[in-house]
C-alpha cells in the first residue's frame, strides 16, 4: 500500500500531467485508492481538474514550508482534495515555484517530498507525483521520495533525446537517495500513427531501451480528446469514456496494476 | 542593429525552439545576420542544427561563468559556430544548469546575459534567445537583455492558461530590469485545423489578446516536417522548403521583418 509513483521527463509537453491525471482515473476505476499530488508551480494537474489554483489555500507549498520549518501544520492530509474524478488531489499553484527555492536552502533538502508523504501515503494504494519540465530540485524530491518512476516520451526525436539524461539523473539518484527507486517504464505518448515519422520512433525507442528499461505496450496516441477534457475539469475516462484515448490510459493501468493483484 | 528577440514561454513543448530555429532561418534567407542563443540547458536548439551538445566547448555556459567571473575569456563570439542553416549559434549543453544556479549567487544575477551580448550583439541584425520551459533565472536574463519578447502559444487550453502568468513576469521586468522590454507579439502554434478545439482556442486567444497584446496573422499548423527536420540538422525552409511548414514561418518573418526596413 501506499506505493508512490514519480511521472517524470524534464522535456516539455510530453504528456506527464495527463498520463499523472488519466493514469490516476484507470487506478480509481479499478478500486485502488489514489492520490495525484502536483508538484509543477503551473499546476496543470490543479486545473485540469478543474480548480483555478490561485484561488486555492493551503496548497503543497504550504505543506512544503511547514516541513522545512518543522511546523506540524498543515499537512499534506490538510490540502487534499476530494475530486469528481475519484481521485484525491493535493493541488499547487504558483507559490511552489518559492518552494524549489526553500529546498535549495534547507537542510537535507532533497529529501523534503518523501517527509510530506510518510504519514499520508498509508490511506492510499497509490500516490502519483506529477512534475515539472526541469530537473531540479522539485523532481529530484519526487524521485528520492518514489518507488518508482513512469516517465512519458513523446514520440518525435527531440523527445528521445532527452531519455539519456533523465535515466542518468535516476541512477544519481538511486545511488545518493533512494536505493529503492525502479523505473516502472516508459510510455510513448502522443503518437500520430498517421505519419511514419511517429511509427519509426515508437520502434526505435522499444529497441533502443529495450532490455534497459522496460517499455510499455500500451501506446497513446494523439487525440484531441485529451486537449479538451481539461476544459471540462474532467479525466478523459469521464469526459469520453468510450473512445481510444480512455482506452489507452485503462490499458495502461492493467499494465501496471494487473500484475499486482 | 543588434536588436534582440526572445523566444519565451514557461509552459513545456509548445513551440519555442521550433520557432527560435525556423524564424531565425527565415529571417536569414531575407538577408538578416542572425545568431541564435541557445539559453536551455537541455540544448534542444543546438541538437536541431546537428550538433552533440555535451561535445561541444566552450559553450554559453562557459562564457556565462566568465562573465560572472570578471574574466575576459570565452566571450559570446568565441563560442559561436557558422551552422550551414545560415545563421549563428551559440550553443548550449546540460552544463548551463549550473549556470542558473550560479546566477543565484551572483551580485545583479538577473543582468548577466545582458552583459554576455553587449559585444557580440552588433555584428548581427537579430540574436534570438531560446528559452527554457520555466520563469527562472535564465529566462529572466533573456527578458532583461530583451528588446522585445516572442510568445508561442500551442493552440489549446491549458497552454492559454499560462499565458497570463507570462505576461505578468513580463510586466515585472519591465518595471524592475529593462524599461525598453516590449512584447512582439503571440504566435499560435501546433494547431491542428482539423480538430474544432484549435480553431476555437485559435479564435479566444485572439479576442483574450487582442488589444492588451498583438497576435500574428500566422499561425503555425501542426506539420510532422517539424519533427522530421531535427533529425537532419535542418531548418524546416532547407529540409522541406516548399510546404506549408516552411510557409508559416517566411509568413512570419515577413509579418516581423516587413515593417522594419
Ligand atoms: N495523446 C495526446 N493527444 C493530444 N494531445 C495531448 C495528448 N497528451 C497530452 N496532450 C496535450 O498536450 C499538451 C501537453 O501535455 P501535458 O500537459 O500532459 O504535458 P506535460 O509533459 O505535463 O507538459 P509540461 O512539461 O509543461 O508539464 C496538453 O495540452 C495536453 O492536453
Ligand atoms: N507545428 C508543429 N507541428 C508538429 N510538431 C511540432 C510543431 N512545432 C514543434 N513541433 C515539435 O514538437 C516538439 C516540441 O516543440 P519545441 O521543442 O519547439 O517546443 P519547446 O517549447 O521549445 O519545448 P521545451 O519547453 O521543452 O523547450 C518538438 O519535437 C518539435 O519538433
Ligand atoms: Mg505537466
Ligand atoms: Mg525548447
Amino acid at each position: 500500500m501506499g506505493r508512490v509513483l514519480a511521472i517524470a521527463n524534464q522535456k516539455g509537453g510530453v504528456g506527464k500531467t495527463t498520463t499523472a491525471l488519466n493514469l490516476g482515473a484507470a487506478l480509481a476505476e479499478r478500486g485502488r485508492r489514489v492520490l495525484l499530488v502536483d508538484f509543477d508551480p503551473q499546476a496543470s494537474l490543479t486545473l485540469s481538474l478543474g480548480y483555478v489554483p490561485d484561488d486555492l489555500s493551503p496548497t503543497v507549498y504550504d505543506v512544503l514550508a511547514a516541513t522545512i520549518g518543522e511546523q506540524s501544520s498543515p499537512t499534506l492530509g490538510d490540502v487534499v482534495l476530494e475530486t469528481p474524478a475519484g481521485v484525491a488531489l493535493a493541488p499547487s499553484n504558483i507559490e511552489l515555484s518559492q518552494g524549489e527555492l526553500d529546498l535549495f536552502r534547507a537542510t537535507l533538502g532533497e529529501l523534503v517530498l518523501r517527509e510530506m508523504l510518510e504519514r499520508v501515503r498509508r490511506e492510499y494504494d497509490v500516490v502519483i507525483v506529477d512534475c515539472q519540465p526541469s530537473l531540479g530540485l522539485l523532481t529530484v524530491n519526487a524521485l528520492a521520495a518514489a518507488d518508482a518512476v513512469l516517465i512519458p516520451l513523446q514520440a518525435d526525436y527531440l523527445a528521445m533525446k532527452g531519455v539519456d539524461l533523465l535515466l542518468r539523473t535516476v541512477g544519481q539518484v538511486q545511488r545518493k537517495l533512494n536505493r529503492g527507486l525502479r523505473i516502472e517504464g516508459v510510455l510513448l505518448t502522443m503518437a500520430d500513427y498517421r505519419t511514419i515519422h511517429a511509427r519509426d520512433v515508437v520502434t526505435n525507442a522499444r529497441s533502443a531501451l529495450n532490455g534497459a528499461v522496460r517499455v510499455f505496450d500500451t501506446v497513446v496516441r494523439v487525440n484531441v480528446k485529451f486537449k479538451e477534457a481539461p476544459m471540462t475539469g474532467q479525466s478523459v475516462l469521464a469526459y469520453a469514456g468510450d473512445t481510444p484515448a480512455a482506452a489507452a490510459y485503462r490499458a495502461l493501468a492493467e499494465e501496471l496494476d494487473g500484475e499486482r493483484k
